[in-house]
């Protein structure tokens, strides 16, 4: 098997659109996300109450790309563009994979 | 003799269902019930009642002439303006309320609740006071007129302390004069942006398409069998939602400024009778109905739960959503939907229903 | 006689949509069809039907004396009791069922389902058969009394195998008198947690929340346009549901003792006679109602599928959720279901309709 | 004269709210409106309209007698089975198109739309155009003879460009005469499970249920009360849902050959007009009404959006759902409803409605 | 980058509030949780089937702690005190971070 | 703790009993799955939109396995039987667990 690494962001489900336009521009040939709920610096977010308009919905962003500096980079800009205002974090972790070419652009 | 009247009026309204049904949702909230609506459901509530308000207010507009339109619609706007002008000078320049909040929280107060509106239809419906069909076709001017100036003011007040040295007071005023304008990195984009942004909005579109129908095509049938006769029961489970809801916001309101539950408790009533002042005025001016000015009044005194916030969080990140979401949907709307009956009260007795 | 009246009853019964639904969904899911309603809306039609149990029960307690409440109120906590026991003296002491699992069991059949309540409901209506409004205010008596008791027991099973040597007979029947006065480690406190925790649990909390709006409210209007429609409508629906959900039990009670299955089809027909005796015990007494006889066979023989399950899971980690879910969902709802016309049949033999 | 008739028709029409609704969805997802209903309403409201028109068609083939519904059954194979060929001859073979993509498209225009039959129902319903309550019952006869023989022919075509020499002409045809005598392959078995998943997709199972129900059981009242009741209004929310995605699906049709665009315009139109000639032969026949030859043009014209597409992707892994799926819901189910008027229009000027 | 752990726990949805409070108590600054389905020793479970009043929903659970004996005590923790009468799995893995304050009580 | 391995399957939502079929034949001893939303070679799906009959869905499946052959293993057999013709990506992961047994058939 080939190693690659993937990135994961878990932040605001109000920015999805555009964490997702910063991995594609970042070069990930993919991404894959789900609708979360959790806890962190700012209280408590849940991905299925009612009300307050979606504004506190949670989102988890995971990406697989083919090595370590990209997805470094990709999260930094993340980080950079969103995580003053906006509530989030972001981790890498060594994967490997069966097929490179489909993690190449 | 009025605070009686006011009182008694009061009493009574709690046991229509309409009220019952959310201090019955704060209540169970409060006692730790996990009873839950699911959101799918909540969602489409939410777009049934809208297309009502929406298809309703179409239907009559067709058959109004657009004079009797265009003056109210003009004080709709004028009070959203207003309401986001005066947290501007209040909330927003309070100790330990950070600018930005303050104006994302004002702009809540000035745009329109859909639950708290469709509330104050379903009383005066209970209660058999006439009120002007087109009346939901205000939602959209004064809800718009209140979030775009709370943006552009509170991302003028953004640009300026980035900016450091102030360029001269005329800047300001140009920006409430023409909306875009205005002085530094306020042009006419960002404005039409921000319109773009709220009339795609979810409430905004379902609103607008409901008026849409309404005037185009020939829904009464379907109004009729449908919308009108579900409206009453869903809007019960609406309450329920969010008198359950409000409860749990209040929950988040301890961590904020003591300032927020002041304007929380505070601004619905404020805003109210501003509202039911230029409600008597177009009264005098057009013939506006009784159930027409309660319905403002309800209108002004409202805080936008659901097609408010996503805005406010794209247009102005750095506010914090617990504190314009929890002042608004913890305290704006159980106090805008409680004091109804004193709109209806007031109504009666300054211009008779 | 009996027997031919009852077969011909319940092969008219059958036709009615209720049983039809719900045969209807046990079909298809055996001929394993992919038809599914999405749980929300599952859950959704769960509170409305309990909300109009709750509200219709609520405007006729607001109606009726307490006194005509109080007799069938003791007799319903009284068959909750009773059922438990019975179910700890037989299932709990089977070869391969573990003492906890039997008390599990037999609790969940002690409480009753809403879903079974809301179809004998509206058979009844269909038939014409009157039955006292409050009818439904007897759910939370029998629902708490079972699922307590059955708690408190197995905790104390549970404590005293644990404690390996006998204290002495005395301390189980301190408990059974008293609730709280019993044994170590059933102090008062367990009995007061275990009541909050089902009190707030969202089938009770949804019939609570409509008694208290019946009864403080004057919830006629909507009630009447909103609830009562609604409901013949989506309780065919939840009885597609709860056929197809039975059905996939089924498949998960292959793999648990064969006394689950014999106490699953024998136990709702043991439980609804127990009923039915008290039922006409208490017609004898305060002249209640055959359809409120029938009405409570119906809830004694049926098996709690909403709010027990989670209740028991916080109480009792130990007892395996296959077991006791899969009886009741699988076998005790339907069976309880299908058996509504038996009692049917008998009150109209034993005291008339 | 007959255009004319037809454009003011088409207005009239237009302004009907299910039409209206159609296009009010897709115009707001033309300009970006952020409306959603939420996922699990739609799945319900499907399943809803799926048990009304099972359960209506199923209380009226109770009455019928049975040869009446005969002719039109095997009419509505026929016209699913011809239009599957007539795709293979047409759409498979184009330039651009992949022969499995082109069979799969076929087979989703062959097969019926619940939503598009639900809307000229309710067209002929605003119009007190009366047809057979059976018509309901002829979905599965189109719906599954299309589906079968686009796979059975999808495989064949595969099996035979695998094995790469030809084995004779004579395979194909025995296939068609046969449904499952066919060549290599092909046995008996493989259309047993096509069958079988077919029937047991969502959509046909709450038809047959509905039908069977129907025929069964006595839901005449429940029926009338709720099924019949709520129908015209969540039609209107459907419509909605379908406008809004059809026009988010056309944005995915930009990627795939011009050929689709232009099958998904003309082939409604066609497969409507061979529709109405069978069904104006068949009035001539057996009497079928108006009403009948219209929806049967409808349900030709029509092309599966929630049955369709699961059963193809488990059958024909190799064809891109993108391009059959995309080709059906963004132009195939808006040109189908949007032509219903036509239809209604042909069939007053040709038998007289 | 820094190294870090992350911790994940697949377990009842009936137990999230408990199990979230002792990664909390752990030391973690947060959690993020999402619904799942799955299938292990005590059969399938799943998380949207309509009936069985939700006894039987699962979800999964994740936490990014700064190191790793921290996250293999949270999961000792949360084992100990629910595995033995709830179904569920637990497991840890390397993670890199980009800013390690925010995951340092 | 012990070394093991994670697969991760992210595929269509229709092909969810067949794959998660090979991973018990595989020797899994369980596993997990959650509705998710995407963007990959085949355009982009969503675990949530009305209409297509749930033809678009997406879903993240996976299996903890006591060793990277044998996850290997299951990854190719699934990318073998589905991905020519299904939309999908895999990959594994290193973890550590707690209990062994658990993992092992
Ligand atoms: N230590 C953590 N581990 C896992 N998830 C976290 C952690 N901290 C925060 N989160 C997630 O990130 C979201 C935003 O965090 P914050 O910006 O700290 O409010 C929370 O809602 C959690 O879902
Ligand atoms: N080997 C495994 N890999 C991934 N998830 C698992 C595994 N085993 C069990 N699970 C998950 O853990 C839950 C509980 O497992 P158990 O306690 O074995 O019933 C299951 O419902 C699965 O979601
Ligand atoms: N690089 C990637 N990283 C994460 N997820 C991906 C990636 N590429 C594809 N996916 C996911 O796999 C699914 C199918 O991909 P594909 O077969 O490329 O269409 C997509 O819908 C995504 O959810």
């Amino acid at each position: 098997m080939h190693s690659a690494t993937k990135l994961v962001i878990i932040t605001e489900r109000s920015i999805l659109d555009g964490v997702t336009a910063l991995i594609v521009e970042g070069g990930a040939t993919g991404y894959t996300h789900v609708d979360a709920g959790g806890q962190g610096s700012r209280g408590k977010r849940s991905s299925n109450r009612p009300g307050i308009g979606g504004v506190m919905g949670n989102v988890k962003i995971e990406a697989v790309v083919a090595d370590h500096d990209q997805a470094e980079a990709i999260v930094s800009r993340v980080a950079e563009r969103y995580f003053e205002h906006y509530s989030g974090i972001a981790y890498v972790e060594p994967v490997e994979i069966l097929r490179p070419h489909k993690f190449k652009v | 003799d009025i605070v009686v009247d006011i009182a008694t009026t009061m009493v009574a309204q709690l046991q229509k269902p309409t009220l019952a049904f959310l201090i019955g949702g704060m209540l169970l909230a409060a006692l730790g019930s996990k009873l839950e609506v699911p959101e799918p459901v909540y969602k489409f509530i939410v777009v049934l009642l809208l297309l009502k308000v929406g298809i309703g207010a179409g239907i009559s507009v067709r058959e109004a002439n657009l004079l009797e339109l265009a003056v109210p619609a003009v004080g709709a706007a004028l009070l959203g303006i207003a309401i986001v002008l005066l947290g501007m000078k209040t909330l927003a320049r309070w100790k330990g309320v950070s600018p930005m909040d303050g104006m994302a929280t004002a702009g809540l107060f000035g745009a329109v609740s859909a639950s708290t509106l469709a509330a104050g239809m379903a009383m005066l419906d209970a209660d058999g006071i006439a009120y002007e069909g087109f009346i939901g076709a205000l939602y959209p001017f004064m809800d718009i007129a209140a979030l775009v100036t709370a943006i552009v003011l509170a991302r003028l007040a953004a640009e300026r302390k980035a900016a450091a040295s102030i360029e001269g007071g005329g800047a300001a005023t140009m920006t409430l004069g023409g909306g875009g304008r205005g002085g530094p990195g306020i042009d006419g984009g960002m404005v039409r942006e921000i319109l773009v942004d709220t009339f795609r909005s979810p409430a905004i579109s379902a609103l607008v398409l409901g008026l849409a129908l309404g005037i185009f095509a020939r829904p009464d049938s379907v109004y009729e069998s449908f919308y009108d006769v579900l409206f009453r029961g869903l809007l019960s489970i609406l309450m329920l939602i969010m008198g359950m809801e409000a409860w749990a916001r209040l929950a988040e309101l301890r961590k904020v400024a003591h300032a927020y539950i002041l304007y929380g408790i505070a601004a619905p009533l404020v805003h109210g009778a501003l509202g039911f002042a230029v409600g008597v005025a177009i009264h005098h001016m057009t013939g506006f109905s009784g159930g027409g000015v309660v319905l403002l009044a309800v209108m002004a005194a409202s805080s936008s739960d659901i097609s408010g916030p996503p805005t406010l969080r794209g247009a102005l990140p750095e506010a914090n959503p617990s504190s314009y979401v929890g002042t608004s949907t913890g305290l704006g709307t159980p106090v805008a939907i409680l004091s109804i009956p004193l709109w209806i009260v007031l109504a009666e007795t300054v211009i008779g229903l």
